[in-house]
């Protein structure tokens, strides 16, 4: 199984 | 200037605590409303944020916006200085290079400051939406703390799936397989003693054991801690400090190759 980035979920503010 | 004093050193010690190994440094960032901190962890499929609202501190000044890196480890050793029901107060000039921490004793027979050096930490500010979550389950922070760590000795990662019969822990290893399940219980006098499970819809989601383990080290903040669930989304991990603020841990989940 593999993981995203938490980056991947939520955008740069 | 910045200046915020809170009543009992504890809540602080047991914050940096929680966080300092998930997370080595991260900015403070403070505000006429407050505190707040977003940190990833070293391998970026976490993130902590922390908000400590001005009027949960017994004095809270900000005349200007900053960004105050701090190393957590370094913090940590000097909150180890500070008692537990020492008045605490936190202190930093405008565009300052140190933070001043102050410790008062109860009975004020004993004054402590230490100053700590801050570092320019470079950080990414991500936008987390409000959003509605499938399931919303509050439930004793032991309990959550006794089955991510009961867990762990079968297995690396836990299936945590939320339906109607209730909110179901699930993994399996070498030796063999786990399940543990939690029912909707709001049979305890107390409240801090029972579990609430709030679903919108049924969902399932697989995550990494040492995560949820390491979130667990907020224990002793509070006796509740809330965990929402949304298909495909980051879990949170929610633990309330009083009326000062929350911390809260989002981990993306496993998905399939």
């Amino acid at each position: 199984m593999k993981q995203k980035p938490i980056s991947a979920f939520f955008g740069a503010s | 200037m910045f200046e915020a004093r809170l009543p009992q050193a504890a809540v602080l010690k047991k914050l940096v605590e929680a966080l300092k190994e998930l997370v080595t440094e991260g900015n403070f960032d403070v505000s006429p409303s407050g505190i707040s901190l977003q940190a990833m962890d070293s391998s970026h499929v976490c993130l902590v944020t922390l908000q400590l609202n001005d009027d949960g501190f017994e004095h809270f000044r900000c005349d200007r916006n900053m960004s105050m890196g701090i190393h957590f480890g370094n913090l940590s050793k000097i909150l180890k200085c500070a008692g537990n029901e020492d008045t605490i107060t936190l202190k930093a000039e405008d565009n300052a290079d140190q933070l001043t921490l102050m410790f008062e004793s109860a009975n004020q027979d004993r004054i402590s400051d230490f100053d700590l050096k801050l570092m320019s930490i470079e950080s990414e500010h991500l936008g987390i939406p409000d959003q509605d979550y499938s399931a919303e389950v509050k439930m004793p922070s032991a309990e959550y703390q006794r089955i991510v760590r009961d867990l762990t000795s079968m297995g690396d990662t836990v299936l945590v799936s939320a339906t109607k019969e209730g909110i179901k822990f699930s993994t399996s290893g070498d030796i063999g397989t786990a399940n543990i399940t939690l029912r909707h219980n709001t049979t305890p006098e107390k409240e801090d003693e029972q579990t609430h499970i709030d679903l919108k819809e049924p969902v399932a989601l697989t995550f990494a054991l040492r995560y949820l383990n390491n979130f667990a080290k907020a224990t002793p903040l509070t006796p509740q801690v809330k965990l929402s669930l949304t298909k495909d989304l980051p879990v949170v991990v929610e633990y309330k400090v009083g009326e000062l603020g929350q911390v809260r841990f989002f981990l993306a989940p496993k998905i399939d190759d």
